[in-house]
């Protein structure tokens, strides 16, 4: 707050406290909530406007008169046939149950991370910190590769994979319909808030996939006395209601909403407690056991529970998790609402892990290096895939059925301008 | 949180200079204006790395050029700060005649700072 003082920075500062206050694109000129500016919450967090000089015009929407004229819903399809005289959306996109995806997500599904070059000497220099601003801009998130609306290749490592793509390439119609709704340190507590940056016309938009991931910050805090601030399955119950609550009456009907579980945190401990952090490399002193108890000393640490060498703390924060999990899996079971259908799905801790040993990788590379606390760019990659294979065996209708134009809706457009 | 922020962050950044004058080969300070060239100038983030440098380097350098570890550098330039009754926070494993007496060490070089003086004041 006080590098905010700085003359030349006070703008600057404000401007970003505006974007973090409102979870809102800083650039959004018609005030859509959609931007053509990449950071400060624009088009890495939600498909990039295509007009910015019209409320009306956005990723998501119902075309308008079949965007005979211009590309009303920013997905790339728009004009006449001049073969037959009839509109590309409605030959190509009528009836092929068009619709986006929407991440209601903490740190991990905006993706925090914090490149380790950056804390390693032997790497470092001009071009690795090239990324500063825009990690700056970005609230230190990369929701760009993230894996639920990534799209992107990954510049950070390992390859993007996201559940965006995949609903992309199956209806080519779904081009830019996706919003990231995250925010680090998100809970089932903080959500509600966030949740109001949700831009989804329950009328004039297309019905959409909403996730819920908020994976570990129900019981994960900084506080020394951690078990006192951890939500309570009555808590959770109430939050998740609320927030089922209001989306059931912002969505247009036929939406879907799938419930993600907590994490397993100790995981964590498990994998990294006595390997050398960033910092320790070049001479062998810092493992993440000392980084875990330095944060916690200084009570910065985002989860003592997890980020603990007391093993008895570890079992409760991971039985709390469970008891949260099962809130969220008894509501998907029991609860019905007019305008979504209801799942849920375990954070698929265990299989990620499988898949990445299968491939020949270790489980230490599915953590952050830098915190040692968030999913890895490969586990994002890796989990969007699960998460794909589960909807599409198990939820299919969730999904929609396959584009049959999808090979004419490239042959005419290509790129559809890409993202 | 700030505080513990600030501390994180000065330990970061002062482990890092150390590393950079030990792979480099050079002192101290050059380590600290080879981070601040690699910093982009976009945002001002280099000014920034300059300004810091202005007010914390002096002191910084000197206290490494004593092979200071970085949890003494900022504890001793107050950036990290040990609060009544709880335990001094260090990420590196203590140094040999351990941490109190070699933060006492790291304070008498520092003692007549005058920009910590102001600091503090401010």
């Amino acid at each position: 707050s006080s590098v905010c003082k700085l003359p030349p920075l006070v703008k600057l500062c404000e401007k970003i406290k505006y974007v973090i206050k409102n979870q809102l694109p800083f650039e959004d000129f018609d005030g859509d909530k959609f931007s053509v500016f990449p950071t400060l919450r624009g088009y890495h967090w939600r498909g990039r406007d295509c007009n910015e000089g019209n409320a009306t015009v956005y990723p998501g929407r119902r075309p308008h008169n079949w965007d005979v004229e211009s590309d009303t819903n920013c997905n790339g399809i728009w004009g006449v046939d001049p073969k037959d005289g009839i509109p590309y959306e409605h030959k190509f996109c009528k009836g092929t149950e068009s619709k986006g995806i929407i991440l209601l997500g903490d740190s991990a599904g905006a993706h925090f991370h914090i490149p380790p070059e950056w804390m390693t000497a032997a790497q470092m220099s001009l071009r690795v910190f090239s990324d500063l601003p825009l990690a700056f801009t970005n609230e230190f998130d990369w929701p760009q590769f993230s894996g639920i609306t990534g799209f992107l290749n990954s510049t950070i490592g390992g390859w993007t994979d996201s559940f965006y793509l995949y609903l992309r390439r199956r209806n080519l119609c779904n081009h830019r319909d996706f919003q990231n709704i995250s925010k680090n340190g998100g809970s089932s507590q903080n959500l509600l808030d966030l949740m109001k940056s949700l831009a989804r016309d329950h009328v004039l938009d297309n019905p959409a996939i909403v996730i819920y991931y908020a994976i570990g910050n129900d019981v994960c805090n900084g506080r020394p006395d951690t078990v006192a601030h951890m939500t309570t399955p009555k808590q959770m119950h109430s939050n998740v209601m609320e927030m089922l609550q209001y989306l059931d009456s912002h969505l247009p009907k036929g939406s879907h909403v799938i419930l993600t579980g907590l994490v397993d945190g100790r995981f964590l401990w498990d994998q990294l407690h006595n390997r050398y952090h960033p910092l320790g490399q070049l001479n062998k002193d810092v493992t993440y056991k000392q980084l875990y108890s330095f944060l916690s000393c200084l009570r910065v640490s985002p989860c003592i529970g997890w980020m603990s060498s007391n093993e008895t703390l570890r079992n409760f924060t991971s039985e709390r998790a469970l008891q949260l999990s099962n809130v969220l899996k008894e509501i998907a079971r029991s609860e019905k609402f007019a305008s979504f259908d209801i799942f849920y799905m375990d954070f698929p801790l265990k299989k990620i892990a499988e898949e990445w040993h299968n491939l020949g990788g270790e489980a230490w590379q599915l953590i952050e290096p830098v915190d040692g606390f968030h999913p890895s760019q490969i586990a994002t990659a890796l989990g969007a895939r699960i998460l794909w294979q589960k909807a599409l065996h198990e939820w299919p209708q969730v999904l929609g059925k396959e584009n049959p134009f999808n090979s004419q809706i490239e042959a005419v457009f290509r790129d559809q301008g890409g993202h | 949180s700030h505080q513990g922020l600030a501390c994180i962050g000065c330990v970061l950044v002062t482990s890092v200079i150390e590393q950079l004058a030990q792979l480099h080969n050079s002192t101290a300070k050059a380590a600290l204006e080879r981070l601040c060239n690699y910093i982009p100038e976009k945002l001002h983030f280099q000014d920034i790395c300059y300004l810091v440098a202005e007010i914390y380097g002096p002191e910084l350098v000197k206290l490494l050029e004593y092979k200071m570890n970085a949890d003494v550098v900022c504890h001793s330039i107050k950036l990290c700060k040990q609060d009544a009754g709880q335990p001094l926070c260090h990420l590196y494993p203590p140094p040999k005649l351990g941490l109190n007496a070699a933060l006492r060490k790291a304070r008498r070089i520092v003692r007549n700072s005058e920009v910590l003086k102001s600091i503090t004041v401010f």
